[in-house]
């Protein structure tokens, strides 16, 4: 998940 | 972190409180749809399964976790303690076909096909339409508490707000996350009718009533 982005919302 | 994200947290916090409120204060879950409580559920265990490997930003993992508890504790209080008030009989949204067509858009559109990649996408297209059984209830009751439409309102804004939060970040952050604000723009027009009736009517202090 983090290779291609973050969800950092919510 | 800008302001419309803020504020729509914020308003996706309140709105929780005003659930837990009105349940309370009313000792009643009448109007409120069982259905769309169970979707929000299936909701936010789907998308914060990162809270099992992190990363945990202390804001993040705070607000999951509330979302997780209270949205669990509300399908709670529904099933045993508030359970005679409930309108199973007008509470029959399929929602087989919210949680079907979600997943078949999370098949199609998402950032890797792994299983959380895979979930996460799946969350926010169920999100965009979990509200369908309690609009439906809505019509089918054809008023609602006042309390129950600020609720309502509350959820909705959530939302709405983060779609001028994620026109922010593509312009200050060039970020943008397609599914999220396809399907955050879909739920936001989902909510349409309910806040024109919100805005023309609760708003100027008359009674939540739809057109007979």
């Amino acid at each position: 998940s983090a290779a291609l982005e973050t969800h950092d919302e919510l | 972190m800008n302001i419309f994200r803020l504020l729509g947290d914020l308003s996706h916090l309140a709105s929780i409180f005003i659930l837990l409120h009105k349940i309370r204060t009313t000792k009643s879950c009448a109007g409120i749809s069982f259905r769309s409580q169970a979707l929000y559920v299936l909701v936010y265990l789907t998308r914060y399964l990162d809270l099992l490997w992190g990363p945990w930003l202390l804001y993040n993992t705070v607000m999951k976790l509330f979302f997780i508890g209270s949205s669990v504790y509300v399908l709670y209080l529904m099933k045993f303690d508030y359970k005679p008030s409930h309108d199973m009989g007008l509470d029959n949204f399929k929602v087989e076909y919210l949680i079907g067509g979600s997943f078949v858009m999370a098949l199609l559109f998402n950032l890797a096909f792994t299983f959380d990649e895979v979930m996460w996408s799946f969350s926010l297209w169920l999100e965009s339409v979990a509200i369908l059984p309690q609009l439906f209830l809505l019509q089918r009751t054809g008023e609602a508490e006042t309390i129950t439409t600020h609720y309502i309102f509350a959820l909705g804004a959530y939302r709405a707000l983060y779609i001028p939060n994620w026109l922010y970040r593509w312009v200050m952050e060039g970020r943008v996350e397609f599914i999220a604000v396809f399907a955050g723009i879909i739920q936001t027009i989902v909510y349409a009718d309910f806040f024109y009736v919100y805005f023309t009517k609760v708003i100027q202090g008359q009674k939540f009533e739809l057109p007979a």
